[in-house]
């Protein structure tokens, strides 16, 4: 199974578009998808149109009470199941902090659920807190959706920071797959100079030893399109509510750049 | 001194843009406007040019180490001064744990600086934890920069929610000035069906004790401008970068419906 978190503590910039959505493309291409939500807003479940009700576990009592990740997963779609966040995460970060071995509890979760996936995604807060922390220690893939204003460049800095840290202290395999511009208005002066520092940084990085050292600039770019903030209004996947638009067309095109054997839409 | 919290967990909705600009508008207006820096990302500094320097005290040694404010605080502009933030705030969430009333840490230096501001101007982070908890119980005023997009109206539950227990349990002057609709692209279905539901809301809570029984849902809307988000990257708020653009009029308006006295441009 590859396990790929979705990352960036910036707010905003389109993780859980990217997870559903990209998901959601995986699933039509064959792929068994298995989405993990450690954001306590909850939003990925609502994507699909999914309710999480307060009787349901969730990632939290996963955490906190080592519910098995087979007692809270819930089926979304064909090839799509769901480990929902709930708003009690949001007091994990403080019930967290004197529990040892609190950056591992996921992994521990992920290994001891035998599901046969083909792909997991981790859906993260906009924060490089401990549940940040934990979907970097649970998985071997890093993607990172990044929209290409002024604090997309700023932000990186940080994000990478932590990621080298993670790889170095508990997790060697860690790697940063690639970056994905997302919300993405081409036309602008901004995104063109935004997106050449990006292509540079990571140029830069070739042939180093960092984590990012041949992380993609994918070549898909996720642009502006209403029909993706249509889509999680009425519960549906791009693919279900506008499978024409430019938003579905993108997010196929990025499943197919991460997985060689998706073809092209 | 007026102290208005600029709050919303959802990430990227023009919080930090907000917090800068209107903050300009107010200083441009003649009103000495004190902008504190809750975000550990610490952008708000940056939209004035201004970088932070690890030497430099911080709101972070204010709240963890007693630090005074006018030790930590920065002349930006005319009429505008800064506690700046820095990434050290990212290990507050946790550090403050254990601290007794964490919560009201940030009045106290308040209200322990002797400042003869106008206006004071809090950025939060896109999270309900200690720090907008600080914010709250620090100020009396809440604006609400909102994105009209689905998940808009879902984030606003639960940040009401919390207005309204820290208003029951620590600060009973708290209240909701009002809603700022952010990022709006007016001519979309999504944006006027939210829009819809917002004022709706507001209006089922008129002639009630909630906090937010007379929140407005302000005329001015701050329109997506490619402006405002470039004038970040050279260091410039709108009003020095692109005076004429609408980004710059929207702030100026808004300015105005916040402070009677502030003619509208
Ligand atoms: N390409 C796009 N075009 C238009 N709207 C988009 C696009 N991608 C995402 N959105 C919308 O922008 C808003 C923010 O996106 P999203 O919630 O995916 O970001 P996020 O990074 O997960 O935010 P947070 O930091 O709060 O978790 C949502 O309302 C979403 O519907
Ligand atoms: N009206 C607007 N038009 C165009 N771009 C905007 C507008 N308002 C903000 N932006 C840009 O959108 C991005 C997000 O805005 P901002 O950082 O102010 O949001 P935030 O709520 O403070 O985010 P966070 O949750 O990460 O703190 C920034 O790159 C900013 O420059
Ligand atoms: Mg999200
Ligand atoms: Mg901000």
């Amino acid at each position: 199974m590859r396990r790929i978190a979705i990352i960036n503590q910036k707010g905003g910039v389109g993780k859980t578009t990217t997870t559903a959505n990209l998901g959601a493309a995986f699933a039509r291409a064959g792929k068994r998808v298995l989405l993990v939500d450690l954001d306590p807003q909850g939003h990925l479940a609502l994507h699909f149109g999914h309710e999480v009700s307060q009787e349901q576990s969730s990632i939290y009592d996963v955490l906190t009470a080592s519910t098995p990740i087979a007692d809270a997963i819930v089926n979304l779609r064909k090839n799509i199941t769901i480990v929902p966040a709930d708003i009690d995460l949001a007091g994990a970060e403080a019930e967290l902090v004197t529990v040892m071995g609190r950056e591992v509890l996921l992994r521990e979760a992920i290994d001891a659920y035998g599901g046969n996936d083909d792909v997991m995604l981790i859906d993260c807060p906009p924060s490089l807190g401990v549940l940040t922390i934990n979907a970097l220690v649970s998985c071997d893939e890093v993607v990172i959706p990044l929209q290409a204003h002024f604090f997309g460049l700023q932000g990186l800095g940080k994000l990478l920071e932590t990621v080298m840290l993670v790889k170095q202290r508990i997790n060697p395999k860690l790697r940063v797959t690639g970056i994905v511009l997302c919300m993405h208005e081409a036309s602008t002066r901004l995104a063109t100079e935004v997106t050449e520092d990006i292509s540079k940084f990571l140029d830069g990085a070739r042939g180093t030893d960092a984590p990012w050292s041949d992380a993609k600039l994918f070549e898909t770019t996720i642009r502006r399109n209403i029909k993706l903030a249509e889509s999680s209004s009425f519960g549906q996947t791009v693919f279900d509510y506008a499978p024409k638009s430019n938003g579905a067309l993108d997010y196929a095109n990025l499943a197919a750049e991460i997985f060689e054997d998706i073809e092209k839409p």
